[in-house]
């Protein structure tokens, strides 16, 4: 392990991909450290930096409002750059992670009505892997899925939605409508 | 002290036949069975169009490899049967030295037996011995003897005649059978001799030595080094069949896992190119160039002088996916186990994962016309066939008339699933009772893609009963081993023969997440795949569908864990994926309904 | 939070590996 100290950063030469990434990790933290002005600072997430992003983000809304749905998400875009930028790694998780959820969120009705399946599934992913199992996620996923034309992985999303939530009627609609695609698709 | 040794070979013999016995049955036994139940696998399992065809678009280096590395056939003439036979010529050549050893005879004559003497059987009464004794005293008394007798056939008689009266005594006198009984000779406790069954020569003399060496070289080297030998083997390999070293490393990727890595078949790929057991077979090859090698199979290029280091290593993944297999299992992990076993059916097929993965699969298929080509973006075998043949040739670009007759035949001999019914079934009760122990079992029709598609309610309930006798109830999976194994798999890429499997997981819909070691279903029968039933000729099913003709596969799942003991329903997703062909799998969601 | 980060980027390589694979 080699510290240099005008940098202020550890390396470790030829190490594995885990070892290197729990390095970057503590080289990060280090950085973070370094560049706090205040002294006794808590986990409280910065009232200046959750200000900017929550700026940042209504406008995003208010122009969706408008319709101005490019712009719209362009500026939900860059107040999830900003949070992902400006929060320090000792500020609450929990807080960060609501955050983030809630933006992504929006950010995927934004993509599905834009017509960014992709985008949106991938979103709507990692909703799901940081624990959002909420029926409205299965909803978007099986759409998007749907959309993109993989209706096997369409069908498991929405079965497992209805399981979660079997009275769901949205799930069961699209069920329907992706069983009819899989026939057409199958021939 | 002085010991006699076993001059007149009389002990040893018995010695060594009784050794060689010990070796010999057991062997010959388990040689017999295993010959016997090679003969009975041959005719279990069903022959299928895909076998010919495989066969067929074998290319020759795969055939040339096939022939230097398949398992020797002749398993007659192994060293096990050798050994066997030469064993039972020893036996043979010992029993006749016994039989015509003199010394041996005239011992066998000491042993004193009042039945033989007195011919008459060990389970008789008192009065039939008497009698008999009665019967032979008369004709051997020595006053009933007749005079023209010579002085030794006297003598002869004579002792016959004591022998015949001490064998009355033995069987009726007190004092005499206590005797008998205690020493097994009337007169009491004989002259045994003790003496050490080897002849003098190996112990005494100068051999003596030489059997010291042997003892110190059989103890000391011969058998540390087998149990050495057959300690590191054990040591070395899981009871799956791979190295413990590769799973480890499987098992430590799993355990360090992260969200943010995204499962790919180049990840499994990956993975498996750090496999020991490749490095064991080519330890100047790196990770890398085993990666590469693994790439070039899937996407069919040839590899140049490693062609063959790339199909012994290809054909080393098989044991190495059903390894990293159960270690995904066990970590609960659904997504690696997927794609792992996609992994495993692109390098049987010898096609990398994509949409048109079933498509690609069938032999003779131009890949580059057909990416162009296909308008409405055909992805399944079953969109395929709703195309006239010529069209298909098109669409494939495939010229030639036979060419195409064989693609087709390939694709229409391609088993998929079609779920027809599904449930938790616990032996005996109607419903799932809280902590009963429930298994799955799942009615699926193998179909082929041509075939026109049928609801399964069209199929009558009484085609679903099983017979509930009671073997069925004690061991619900019995019944499984009637249907007949999977038919060898149409893979002419892969470098051995394969048939395959089915590999059914059970998932927690709760949490996404595996709760068992996967169950393969190597047991189906594609009679089914024999019909043509064409979806394109087909017209209207109510009178050219006959359920009768069409036979209901049987997938039995064991469910790892008792049901919970709260009633209610719980989601569980089976998933039924091939490890040989795209586009046979089985996916869907069943509900365990807990009642009272 | 740097594992949410990390998991957060690979979303743009999962867009990429999604998109050739299918």
């Amino acid at each position: 392990l080699q510290y240099n100290p005008n940098s202020k950063l550890l390396g470790l030469p030829h190490s594995s991909e885990d070892v290197t990434m729990n390095i970057s990790q503590i080289n990060k933290l280090t950085q973070d450290l370094v560049a706090e002005t205040n002294a006794n600072f808590t986990p409280q997430p910065h009232a200046e930096s959750t200000a900017m992003i929550k700026k940042m983000f209504e406008n995003g809304l208010k122009q969706t409002q408008q319709q101005k749905l490019a712009d719209a998400l362009k500026s939900i875009n860059l107040a999830i750059e900003m949070a992902q930028r400006k929060r320090t790694t000792w500020e609450a998780f929990a807080v960060q992670l609501q955050e983030l959820q809630f933006m992504l969120k929006n950010r995927v009705d934004l993509c599905l009505v834009q017509g960014r399946f992709m985008d949106a599934l991938q979103d709507l992913d990692f909703l799901q892997n940081t624990g959002l199992n909420s029926s409205d996620v299965f909803i978007r996923k099986t759409d998007a899925l749907i959309k993109l034309k993989q209706y096997e992985q369409a069908r498991a999303e929405c079965e497992r939605g209805l399981s979660l939530d079997p009275t769901n009627v949205k799930l069961k609609a699209l069920l329907i409508e992706n069983t009819r695609r899989l026939a057409e698709y199958n021939g | 002290q002085s010991y006699d040794y076993d001059e007149g070979s009389e002990t040893w013999p018995f010695f060594v036949l009784a050794v060689l016995c010990v070796v010999l049955v057991p062997l010959t036994l388990m040689q017999a069975y295993e010959i016997i139940a090679a003969k009975d696998e041959d005719s279990s399992s069903q022959s299928s169009p895909l076998e010919k065809l495989s066969e067929k678009y074998t290319g020759d280096q795969v055939k040339r490899f096939r022939a230097k590395f398949a398992p020797k056939k002749s398993k007659l003439l192994a060293r096990r049967n050798l050994v066997i036979i030469a064993g039972w010529c020893m036996v043979a050549f010992l029993i006749n030295k016994i039989g015509s050893n003199g010394a041996i005879k005239d011992a066998a004559t000491l042993l004193f037996d009042p039945y033989a003497l007195l011919d008459i059987s060990a389970s008789s009464t008192d009065r039939e011995i008497r009698s008999a004794y009665r019967k032979l005293s008369v004709k051997f008394h020595p006053d009933k003897l007749s005079k023209d007798l010579s002085a030794d056939e006297r003598t002869v008689l004579e002792e016959q005649y004591v022998m015949i009266t001490k064998a009355y005594k033995a069987l009726t006198d007190e004092i005499t059978r206590e005797n008998y009984l205690r020493y097994g000779h009337p007169d009491g406790p004989q002259a045994t001799s003790h003496g050490i069954a080897l002849p003098k020569f190996l112990v005494d003399s100068s051999a003596s030595t030489l059997m010291v060496l042997g003892y110190i070289a059989l103890l000391g080297f011969i058998l540390p080094f087998f149990v050495s030998r057959w300690w590191s083997k054990t040591q070395s390999f899981t009871k799956k069949g791979i190295h413990a070293r590769s799973a480890s490393y499987f098992a430590d990727r799993l355990f360090n896992f992260k969200p943010s890595q995204v499962v790919t078949t180049g990840l499994i790929l990956n993975w498996l190119s750090h496999a020991a057991e490749f490095k064991l077979l080519y330890p100047d090859l790196t990770q890398e160039t085993f990666e590469s090698l693994l790439y070039d199979h899937i996407n069919r290029r040839h590899s140049g002088e490693l062609e063959t280091a790339k199909l012994r290593i290809v054909a080393k993944t098989h044991a190495l996916l059903f390894g990293l297999l159960d270690i995904a299992t066990t970590f609960r992990n659904l997504e690696i186990s997927t794609v792992a076993i996609d992994t495993f059916k692109s390098i049987v097929q010898a096609t990398p994962l994509t949409s048109h993965s079933q498509i690609l699969q069938l032999p003779n298929v131009d890949a580059k016309r057909f990416e162009e080509g296909s308008v409405d973006d055909i992805r399944t075998l079953g969109k395929l066939f709703t195309f006239e043949d010529e069209k298909i040739g098109k669409i494939l670009g495939i010229e030639d008339e036979t060419k195409l007759r064989e693609t087709l035949s390939v694709a229409a001999n391609i088993p998929h699933l079609k779920l027809l019914r599904a449930e938790f079934t616990v032996p005996g009760e109607s419903v799932v009772t809280p902590l009963s122990t429930p298994h799955i079992s799942v009615k699926v029709l193998v179909r082929s893609a041509k075939h026109k598609f049928f609801t399964p309610n069209k199929i009558p309930d009484e085609l679903y009963k099983e017979e509930q006798d009671f073997d069925s109830l004690r061991d619900p999976f019995a019944s499984l081993s009637n249907q007949p194994a999977l038919p060898r798999t149409f893979a002419p890429h892969f470098p051995a023969k394969r048939s395959g499997c089915w590999c059914a997981l059970v998932v927690l819909q709760k949490d996404g997440k595996v709760i068992q070691t996967p169950m393969l279903v190597d047991r189906l029968s594609f009679a089914n795949l024999n019909k043509d039933f064409d979806k394109r000729t087909v017209k209207d099913l109510e009178k050219e569908f006959n359920p009768e003709e069409w036979e209901i596969g049987t997938i039995k799942i064991p469910f790892s864990q008792p049901a919970p003991d709260q009633k209610g329903d719980y989601y569980f997703r089976v998933i039924v994926k091939s490890t040989e062909y795209f586009g046979a799998d089985l996916d869907f969601t069943l509900p365990m309904m807990v009642r009272e | 939070n740097q594992a949410l980060k990390r998991r957060y980027q690979a979303i743009l390589l999962r867009k990429d590996v999604f998109a050739v694979q299918w």
